[in-house]
């Protein structure tokens, strides 16, 4: 565990209370996207499968049962939860999320570390997580406006996947046998897709204005 | 190290 690891933990950790603390204390997921909530539930449950039979540590394993309850939580809040649902823009989060669910499945058939049921799931679940914010940051150009929690939420999102090049660049120096080039690679993808965000969201702090993203 | 290190990471 080095420190970028750390930090990027956490701050996938605060994105993740961000968006429990909006939809809790608003009632509301307006602004959210079901879609990207349900890829995020896919990536923890087809990464995480190694829960039971692999225990690295308390901490890692404690996290990743925080992960899965959360992401399965905040998407049973956006379906079924009586008032939450209503604020859910469902005709504004209209990207077609199978289609990357198909693509990230057909890529980890063809391209893993070994070609056995977990590592397969395990790179589908990488790649999957590179583009599940796609359809959140549609939305969010779409639905123009984003509101503060909103906006934290992505904003931290985006960062801890950053915080994670870093930690793969640190081990990449101090750790010989260390190569995970299907991490770095989606994980710089992954980084890249909130780049546009990330200026605007700048922007925006800079000029202490609304963000509003362009449509 | 052992094949288990590439998958400590969450």
């Amino acid at each position: 565990m080095n420190i970028f690891r750390f930090l990027g933990d956490m701050t996938h950790l605060i994105s993740i209370l961000i968006l429990l603390l909006k939809i809790y204390a608003t009632k509301s997921c307006s602004g959210i996207s079901l879609k990207t909530q349900e890829l995020y539930a896919l990536v923890f449950l087809a990464r995480y499968l190694d829960l039971f039979t692999d225990f690295i540590s308390v901490y890692n394993s404690v996290m990743k049962v925080v992960f899965i309850a959360s992401s399965l939580a905040i998407v049973w809040c956006m379906r079924r939860h009586r008032v939450v649902r209503r604020s859910y823009d469902k005709e504004l989060d209209t990207f077609r999320h199978y289609f990357l669910v198909a693509a990230c499945l057909a890529l980890a058939l063809l391209v893993q570390e070994k070609f056995t049921f977990l590592e397969v799931l395990w790179a589908f679940s990488i790649y999957l997580e590179a583009v599940a914010i796609l359809p959140q940051l549609v939305l969010l150009q779409r639905s123009g406006n984003v509101d503060n929690l909103t906006g934290q939420y992505v904003f931290f999102l985006g960062a801890y996947r950053a915080f994670y090049i870093l930690n793969w660049i640190y081990r990449y120096f101090t750790e010989t046998h260390f190569s995970r080039w299907i991490s770095c690679v989606s994980g710089l993808v992954q980084t890249a897709l909130y780049a546009d965000f990330f200026y605007y969201y700048f922007i925006s702090w800079k000029n202490n204005s609304k963000l509003q993203l362009p449509a | 190290a052992k094949e288990q290190s590439t998958k400590d990471e969450l």
